[in-house]
C-alpha cells in the first residue's frame, strides 16, 4: 500500500459518502443518474465475489464490503425510497450499450478464462466507462449542483490516483497489469472534461454550466 | 504481471 493508493481509496470512499449525504439530507436525488449507480453496483457485485474465496487483508475486506453495501443504498434510495426525486426524464442513456461490448470484452481479454476472473474483467471494464450515463445526465440539463461536482470530482480523482499508484507500483515492485492500466486510463480521460470545468467554475465558486 | 484470481487493490 502506498500513498497514491491509500489516497485513491479515500477519495473514492469521500464521493461516496457525499453523495449518500447529499441524497439522505436533500431528501432527493435530482441531477444524479439511476443508471451510473446500477452500474456502479455492478461493477462492485462482480468484482469482489473473490471476499468469499480470497482473504488480502482486513482492509481490503472492509472497503469491499462498504463498496458494495453503499452501491446497493444509493440504487435503493434513488429507486424505491426518493423515486419521486429521480430524474428519469432526463437519464436516458441506454446501459445495454455499455454492459454488452464490456462483457464481450472480457470474454475475450482477460487473465483466464475462469467465471471469476472473466467477471473481474468485465467489472474493470465496465467501471471505466460506468460514468457516462451521468456525464450524459449533466451534458443534457446543461449544468450540475455543487454538491454533484464534488461528488464527481471525489470519484473522478480516485482512478487518476490509482494511475500515479501503479506507475509506483511499476518501478518499486516491477508489478504491472495492463487490463486495469489501459481502463484506469479511459476511466480517468473521460472526466477530464469535467475537470476542467470544475477547476474553471465551481472552485471559483460558480455552478457547474455548460456552454450554451 | 499478477496472478489472476489474486487482486489485492480496489
Amino acid at each position: 500500500m502506498n500513498v497514491f493508493r491509500l489516497l485513491g481509496d479515500l477519495s473514492h470512499l469521500l464521493a461516496i459518502i457525499v453523495l449518500l449525504l447529499k441524497i439522505w439530507k436533500t431528501r432527493s436525488c435530482a441531477g444524479i443518474s439511476g443508471k451510473s449507480q446500477i452500474l456502479f453496483a455492478i461493477v462492485y457485485i462482480t468484482r469482489y465475489l473473490d471476499l468469499i474465496t480470497t482473504y488480502i487483508s482486513a482492509y481490503n475486506m472492509f472497503m469491499k464490503i462498504i463498496f458494495i453495501a453503499t452501491s446497493i443504498a444509493i440504487v435503493y434510495l434513488m429507486y424505491v425510497k426518493f423515486k419521486a426525486t429521480y430524474d428519469h426524464n432526463h437519464d436516458t442513456f441506454r446501459i445495454e450499450f455499455l454492459l454488452l461490448p464490456t462483457l464481450v470484452l472480457a470474454l475475450l481479454i482477460n487473465h483466464e478464462f475462469t467465471i471469476v476472473e472473466i467477471l473481474w474483467t468485465f467489472s474493470i471494464y465496465l467501471e471505466s466507462v460506468a460514468i457516462l450515463p451521468q456525464l450524459f445526465l449533466v451534458s443534457k440539463t446543461g449544468e450540475a449542483e455543487s454538491i454533484t461536482s464534488h461528488y464527481l470530482f471525489a470519484l473522478g480523482s480516485y482512478r487518476g490516483l490509482y494511475l500515479l499508484n501503479w506507475i509506483y507500483r511499476y518501478y518499486g515492485e516491477n508489478y504491472y497489469d495492463l487490463i486495469v492500466i489501459v481502463a484506469g486510463i479511459v476511466q480517468t480521460v473521460l472526466y477530464c472534461d469535467f475537470f476542467y470545468l470544475y477547476i474553471t467554475k465551481v472552485l471559483k465558486g460558480k455552478k457547474l454550466q455548460l456552454p450554451a | 504481471v499478477p496472478d489472476a484470481e489474486e487482486h489485492d487493490e480496489l
